[in-house]
């Protein structure tokens, strides 16, 4: 059981780190295989941004860090940085907004 | 601090909140207002509150998927998004309904997430500020229940006053004049004239202060008159970029104008078509009179058969045509639309096609009207999805079994139909689209993917709908909608190029008109 949980957990680690831009996005689609060094930069990368102490394994600190309520925004680079060109403003069905 | 993206290209800025009936609309707006005066504060920028979609700002609450690809994921763990500074949705911020907000002055943990905190961070985002590493910043990601009271952290006020500088001063600090250690001076802030209060000690020392007091004077009217000529040139310069943008918004609307004006009379074309499709009824061998000729795919009607004692049947247009699939079969190239294709080798388009699909897979249905997907599987089988059914031949002759219901690879049985089929460069991996979903399917159970679908805004820069799409022999796959296609970008995880390329230029090697101007050119 401790095996499952731990695998658990990395799961949550994979899906946090590539959504706040740690890992790349396109491994949520092509569930790349990564070497465990750079799961291990991730977790450092992360762990240096959010002021804790920089292990670079998965501790309490950073099982309670992730758990922290945040903004939605990534944390480097982030997808969400607008650009014209993830727009499709016929089709996104959110507000038929025209250009100002 | 971090800036992020482009920033506003001018300094007085609207916002405007979204769900103005929502029960705490107006502790809502209080609470942006507060927290658009604090980067106001510390910044050129204004903020001005309207209530309209034009507003450059917009601040909505919604819950989990809400339209812009970003799903809210419930009470806790994120709390908002906002977008960087930009046209469209650029600036907004966006708040998970889901929460429990505290929209009090009360900073108590206990009556929920402090809005003002998080409205302060995300209005942070909107105008052009990534994440800060700095815990003591209002820009650190996770969420912080500290007091702000007006008050900007360091991190972010330098971040603001370099994207925007500071408030405008009348003159910056002068060093001022140096007075004798004997003499008594109440100095206002540098910023502002000085007042002196002096006792002298001897006339010498009055007739110097008053020559420095002179010099004083010459230099505070020569910096006001600097001052104002420059907010003159700041102004003629806003003026002029103000009448630019207006052009430029001009402009852009009767692009989009023509361009809706064109998909709606494509629109009105297909429907017509498919209309006059269903009405149709079943051409007799012997029939000898001309047939209707209203059944158009596009604007262009390729009319190729005259003979008047053959029923005529009108082709889509080469280069003026939508795709409803595409594909490489065999190494070839396939283009389907409607009931017909173009097949395009080494040497180029085939002569002869457009022609029926049917004259090579015959035991697609004799009423077929279109092939909404097509792909060649790792056995080489070739995949036809039409309506509800899919179809699968090896070479030109129907696999036994088929046409089987899609809902029998694991699709929704509610599933009225597929959009694209491709199999992706990038992991080799086949994928189905339909409308704002997309499937993966395993190679090996031939089944729909467990953690499926998922929302299509992951092929950024494609939209939803599309018509078509397929992996070329650059190994780079390409989506293709109305009349244009985009190139994908694998490693960015989004199109190569922002705006769609006509599909005719590049795949029926047609050429341009004597009006158009190149893609890349432009």
């Amino acid at each position: 059981s401790a095996k499952s949980k731990n695998a658990i957990s990395e799961d949550i680690m994979y899906n946090y780190l590539m959504q706040f831009d740690y890992l790349p996005k396109s491994d949520l689609e092509t569930g790349a295989l990564r070497t465990e060094k750079q799961l291990i930069d991730a977790i450092r990368s992360l762990q240096t941004f959010g002021n804790i102490p920089v292990t670079g394994q998965i501790d309490s600190a950073t099982a309670r860090l992730i758990q922290q309520p945040r903004c939605g925004v990534g944390d480097k680079n982030s997808a969400y940085s607008f650009s014209p060109d993830n727009l499709d403003h016929g089709s996104m069905g959110f507000r038929a907004r025209v250009r100002r | 601090y971090v800036l992020q993206g482009p920033k506003w290209s001018k300094t007085a800025l609207t916002w405007s909140l979204v769900n103005r009936t929502m029960p705490d609309a107006t502790n809502v707006r209080r609470m942006v207002s507060r927290a658009l005066s604090v980067w106001e504060n510390n910044s050129k920028l204004t903020f001005r509150e309207v209530s309209s979609e034009q507003a450059d700002i917009q601040i909505l609450f919604a819950r989990l998927g809400h339209g812009d690809g970003y799903k809210f994921d419930g009470p806790g763990q994120v709390l908002a998004h906002a977008f960087y500074p930009g046209d469209g949705r650029g600036g907004d911020a966006h708040f998970d309904a889901d929460e429990t907000w505290n929209f009090g002055e009360q900073t108590d943990d206990d009556q929920g997430t402090n809005f003002l905190n998080v409205a302060l961070h995300e209005l942070g985002h909107s105008l052009g500020l990534g994440h800060s590493s700095d815990q003591k910043a209002v820009m650190f990601p996770w969420y912080q229940n500290n007091e702000v009271d007006g008050k900007l952290p360091d991190d972010d006020r330098n971040g603001i006053q370099e994207l925007y500088g500071s408030k405008q001063k009348i003159w910056g600090p002068l060093r001022p004049p140096t007075t004798p250690t004997t003499t008594t001076t109440t100095m206002r802030p540098l910023t502002y004239r000085p007042v002196y209060t002096h006792k002298y000690n001897t006339n010498r020392e009055r007739n110097d202060q008053e020559e420095r007091s002179r010099e004083w004077e010459r230099q505070w009217q020569e910096r006001e008159k600097q001052d104002r000529e420059r907010q003159e040139r700041e102004r003629q310069e806003q003026e002029r970029q103000q009448q630019e943008r207006q052009e430029r918004k001009r402009l852009e609307w009767e692009r989009q104008e023509r361009e809706r004006q064109e998909q709606e009379r494509q629109k009105r074309i297909r429907e017509n078509w498919e209309r006059n499709r269903n009405k149709e009824p079943v051409t007799p061998p012997t029939r000898t009179t001309l047939r209707p000729t209203n059944r158009q795919y596009t604007s262009g009607v390729h009319r190729q058969n005259h003979h008047h004692n053959k029923p005529q049947k009108n082709k889509p247009d080469n280069c003026m045509t939508y795709y409803d699939a595409i594909s490489m079969i065999r190494g070839e190239l396939f283009i389907f639309r409607g009931p017909y294709l173009w097949r395009i080798g080494k040497n180029g388009l085939y002569p002869g096609y457009p022609t029926e699909t049917r004259r090579h897979w015959s035991a697609l249905p004799e009423n077929l009207t279109k092939v909404d997907a097509v792909y060649e599987n790792k056995q080489r089988q070739i995949v036809f999805f039409i309506g509800q059914r899919y179809y699968v031949f090896n070479s030109v002759n129907l696999a036994p079994g088929f046409p089987k219901p899609l809902a029998s690879l694991g699709l929704p049985p509610s599933l009225t139909h597929i959009d694209a089929s491709f199999v992706w460069g990038h992991n080799n991996r086949t994928y189905l689209t339909s409308g704002t979903l997309y499937w993966r399917i395993d190679d090996y159970t031939g089944q729909v993917e467990l953690d499926y679908p998922r929302d299509m805004s992951i092929w950024s820069g494609v939209g939803y709908n599309i018509d078509a799409a397929f992996q070329y022999l650059d190994g780079k796959t390409y989506f293709f909608k109305n009349l244009g296609y985009w190139e994908f970008n694998d490693d960015r995880m989004k199109v190569a190029h922002a705006k769609a390329k006509k599909s005719s230029r590049k795949w029926m090697q047609c050429s341009m008109s004597v009006n158009e101007v190149d893609d890349d050119q432009r």
